[in-house]
């Protein structure tokens, strides 16, 4: 985390997904996410919202739906941390 | 100095006048225009066809100084998931930000509105993206917009600037930027303009800002309207150049668009010199939209130029470009920069070098600089990743630190160029110190990239700290981009006629004004030089007939470009000959002659000092053993026999064991039990009992035969005394025995005979009259105690001890 300040992780998933965007839905509606859609342009990415993990903690997320990182599917994944931006 | 040109008109627009960065249209202050801004446009350039977007917390897109340039199509909201990016509006205003930043990039010209945008006629957007929680994933979401019709992305944010942070593009983002230059502007590269490091706090240091670090953005830092350094602004290795701001008192402010269709002077930090050079970047497009991403830095740094910008560490770098951590390569040219991109061509591939990794663990001593090197040839060996010109370089750094606020790293290019990586921050006492953390310089651009890198890091406590808790690097290496061709003919007229229109010869060495005006000429005539070249530049190209004018060197070039450098067949006393950079390098300063720099290559010496053949190392003072020869000035062996001497190799002052000085000389000392006399040399006995001496006397004995009592030799000890072994001595030393003893053991521990009136026990001696009166019970718990074993208490039951036995 940066400057040794606690992270800080929100209710948002990136996930890389084999298999494209069908197959995204699919393991966004099986493990109880919202599929937001691809991550711009990025390919195999994309944005899963879990509206039932409290929006910001100092804690990264348990419970069931962690099973999307074990599936098969899953090439990557990583709930999304607060960062800290300041404007020049 | 750009004046109001009579045939330009001027604009309406009610702050026009307050834009003092522009134009010199107010005559009573000192004309700031040398970003050459209205130049740019009277060369009709103003941004057409370009679109621009600006990553922050909106655009208030009905702005009257903006709508007319809005493009909705280059925006987007990601904080509201929507295509409207309009910003929050509150009682702060606090999303004003983006509004500020979009009008100094396209506000409309003449429209008696707030200001004049610097390309006025570009079509602007806005991502909406700060105003909400910053993920990776947002982040990547406003990087990776729309990159097929967005040409420039301007961004003034980054991570905290609270001096303990050290923080970058995620992985989704860093995916993005790559994605972007890849295939973004057609393949032309999306173009990302970025604020250099500052957030309005002091002690930070921005190459903890992983996005004015990356290869992929153009980081743009300030300067105040004197030329002075804002007190906001970090220096860093990875600035490419400047643009006015504000940021000092008594000097003059930056004026744009703001939130609630209002204009504003408060605009101010390196935030907003991004949207400046992306603004300026608009008109070089417009004159060139094939320039790809690395063209557009590569004119940057070719076109900017230091013109008044104080700076304490300007320095040239390789290739003769002035550069320093503060400003770059300098305040940018607008006006040379779309002459330049008009002609450019698109230079050759880039090439990525990334040497091996350097694992072997320093200790970083605190308070001290710990100096690695690596040699490498930039994948000479690799067709397609060989590296000759550099561009940007990457050190990638792992360090362990109790505290990293306390480290400062340099690197330091073969041609000798320094950057300052990381500066130290007294905020900041993280121990994770950094863990493959990518520092990057764009100093040594245009330089050799093959050689011998240097990396120093320097451990510099703010506070007393743990002595024991040292920090380690870990593991470094280099990532070396750039050309293996040079970048073509734009390097021919690398001393662009802007820079030296802008370069008073007033404050130029003589020569290099002569050199710059021979140029000049050259250049307008545009003649080649046709006669033969000095035989020292090889088949290299010349420009002159002397040793001075070749383009390259065949043997070694002497001298460097601030002091005028030549080609020489070998190198002059002082200096060595470094076969792969084909330079003269200068030996160690005790040096005469040398075979490299470090002080134990050295051949000959300079006066006072003496060459020492075993560590071809020259010295003040012979070691002991060889002698100061002055003819040669070198450290001539002394007589075997010798262990010192000096002047000559027989003039002895001190001898090796077994031999014995004599006037000068060391001649074979006399055995053992003997003494030396010298006139005639001969040798005679020691006394009895003396092992060896140096005389006869009795004081001349230096080791005894046998014993040894009161300095004096003796056959054998008296009574009360015992023979003791002393380690390292060849003899005993008669000591003491215990009181009331008069003759022990030779542990002297063990009494063997007592004095009159005394009587032995178990080794002691005991007074005769004590102790025969004590009763039974008390001697019963003597004996039932075993008392009788300790010393001090046997004497309270004598007598039961005795019948103890």
């Amino acid at each position: 985390s940066p400057g040794g300040s606690r992270a800080v992780y929100t209710n948002h998933w990136a996930v890389r997904v084999s298999g494209g965007a069908a197959e995204a839905e699919r393991l966004a509606a099986h493990y109880g996410y919202l599929n937001l859609g691809q991550i711009g342009n990025l390919e195999d990415y994309y944005h899963f919202h879990h509206s039932k993990t409290i929006k910001r903690s100092t804690f990264s997320s348990r419970g069931p739906h962690n099973f999307l990182r074990m599936d098969p599917k899953v090439r990557w994944l990583q709930q999304q941390e607060v960062k800290r931006r300041v404007k020049r | 100095r750009v004046r109001r040109n009579p045939n330009f008109a001027s604009f309406n627009d009610p702050l026009w006048p307050e834009m003092w960065y522009m134009h010199c249209e107010d005559n009573d202050s000192e004309c700031r225009s040398e970003m050459n801004i209205m130049a740019a446009w009277q060369r009709g350039y103003t941004g057409k066809d370009v679109v621009v977007t600006i990553l922050d917390d909106g655009i208030e897109k009905n702005h009257p100084d903006l709508v007319q340039n809005y493009d909705p199509r280059a925006s987007y909201d990601v904080n509201g998931h929507d295509e409207d990016p309009t910003p929050r509006y509150d009682a702060s205003n606090e999303n004003k930000h983006g509004t500020r930043c979009a009008g100094e990039v396209a506000a409309s010209a003449n429209n008696s509105n707030c200001i004049v945008g610097i390309a006025y006629n570009a079509r602007i957007g806005g991502i909406r993206m700060l105003d909400g929680d910053v993920t990776d994933i947002v982040e990547a979401k406003a990087i990776g917009t729309k990159p097929d019709y967005i040409h420039i992305y301007s961004a003034s944010w980054g991570p905290d600037d609270d001096g303990r942070t050290v923080d970058g593009p995620g992985r989704l983002a860093k995916e993005a930027f790559e994605k972007g230059i890849k295939e973004g502007r057609k393949g032309r590269g999306s173009i990302y303009v970025w604020a250099s490091g500052n957030g309005g706090r002091e002690g930070d240091h921005c190459s903890c800002d992983g996005y004015t670090n990356s290869i992929y953005t153009i980081s743009i830092s300030s300067t105040t309207e004197n030329g002075n350094k804002p007190w906001y602004l970090e220096e860093c290795a990875s600035t490419i150049a400047t643009t006015y701001s504000s940021g000092a008192f008594y000097e003059r402010q930056i004026v744009t668009t703001d939130l609630r269709k209002r204009c504003t002077d408060g605009h101010t930090g390196t935030s907003v010199s991004a949207p400046m050079v992306a603004g300026i970047i608009a008109l070089a497009l417009e004159a060139n939209p094939l320039l790809t991403w690395r063209d557009v830095q590569h004119l940057l740094i070719k076109t900017s130029r230091p013109a008044h910008l104080l700076a304490p560490d300007w320095k040239t770098n390789g290739v003769g470009r002035r550069v320093s951590h503060l400003y770059g390569f300098g305040l940018v040219d607008a006006e040379a920069l779309v002459v330049e991109a008009k002609k450019w061509q698109t230079v050759p591939a880039q090439h990525i070098c990334v040497g091996t990794s350097n694992k072997k663990t320093w200790v970083i001593p605190a308070n001290k600089t710990v100096r690695t090197a690596t040699v490498t040839n930039a994948c000479a060996d690799q067709l397609d990743h060989h590296v000759s010109y550099l561009e940007h370089v990457v050190v990638r750094v792992s360090i362990a630190h109790p505290r990293r606020g306390d480290l400062q790293i340099n690197l330091i290019s073969p041609s000798g160029t320094k950057s300052q990586l990381l500066g130290r921050r007294q905020h900041d006492d993280s121990s994770e110190g950094f863990k493959h953390w990518e520092f990057m310089t764009v100093h040594c651009w245009g330089e050799k990239a093959s050689g011998e890198w240097t990396l120093e890091v320097q451990d510099k406590p703010y506070h007393v700290r743990n002595p024991e808790m040292q920090g380690k690097l870990k593991e470094w290496s280099l990532i070396l981009y750039g050309t293996v061709e040079p970048p073509s003919s734009n390097v021919n007229s690398q001393h662009s006629r802007s820079r030296m229109m802008e370069m008073p010869s007033s404050d130029m060495e003589p020569s290099k004004v002569a050199f710059f005006q021979t140029q000049m000429e050259m250049q307008e005539e545009e003649e080649e030089y046709t006669g033969p070249c000095h035989t020292e530049c090889g088949d290299q190209e010349c420009d002159g007939p002397s040793a001075d004018q070749c383009l390259n060197c065949f043997h070694y070039s002497f001298g460097s470009l601030k002091a005028g450098r030549k080609c020489v067949s070998s190198c002059p006393s002082g200096y060595f000959g470094d076969s792969v950079q084909r330079k003269c390098r200068r030996c160690h300063r005790s040096c005469e002659t040398c075979l490299g720099r470090s002080q134990n290559s050295c051949t000959t010496c300079k006066h006072g000092f003496y060459h020492h053949q075993e560590t071809n190392a020259c010295v003040m003072l012979c070691p002991a053993g060889f002698y100061a020869e002055m003819g040669q000035r070198r450290c001539q062996k002394c007589h075997p026999n010798c262990k010192k001497c000096i002047w000559e190799m027989d003039r002895c002052t001190v001898c090796k064991d077994g031999f014995s000085l004599v006037d000068n000389s060391c001649v074979m000392g006399c055995k053992a039990g003997m003494y030396l006399i010298k006139e005639p040399v001969r040798c005679e006995n020691c006394r009895s009992n003396c092992r060896t001496c140096t005389g006869p006397g009795r004081e001349d004995c230096t080791q005894c035969g046998r014993n040894s009592h009161d300095w004096k030799c003796v056959p054998s000890c008296g009574e009360n005394y015992y023979a003791d072994a002393v380690p390292g001595l060849p003899y005993k030393v008669c000591r003491r025995c215990e009181n009331n003893c008069t003759s022990c053991d030779s542990s002297g521990k063990k009494c063997l005979q007592c004095k009159e009136g005394f009587s032995l026990f178990s080794g002691s001696c005991v007074a005769n009259d004590r102790c025969r009166n004590t009763d039974d019970l008390f001697c019963e718990l003597v004996k039932s105690n075993k008392l009788c074993e300790r010393k001090i208490l046997f004497q309270f039951c004598c007598r039961t001890c005795l019948l103890a036995g």
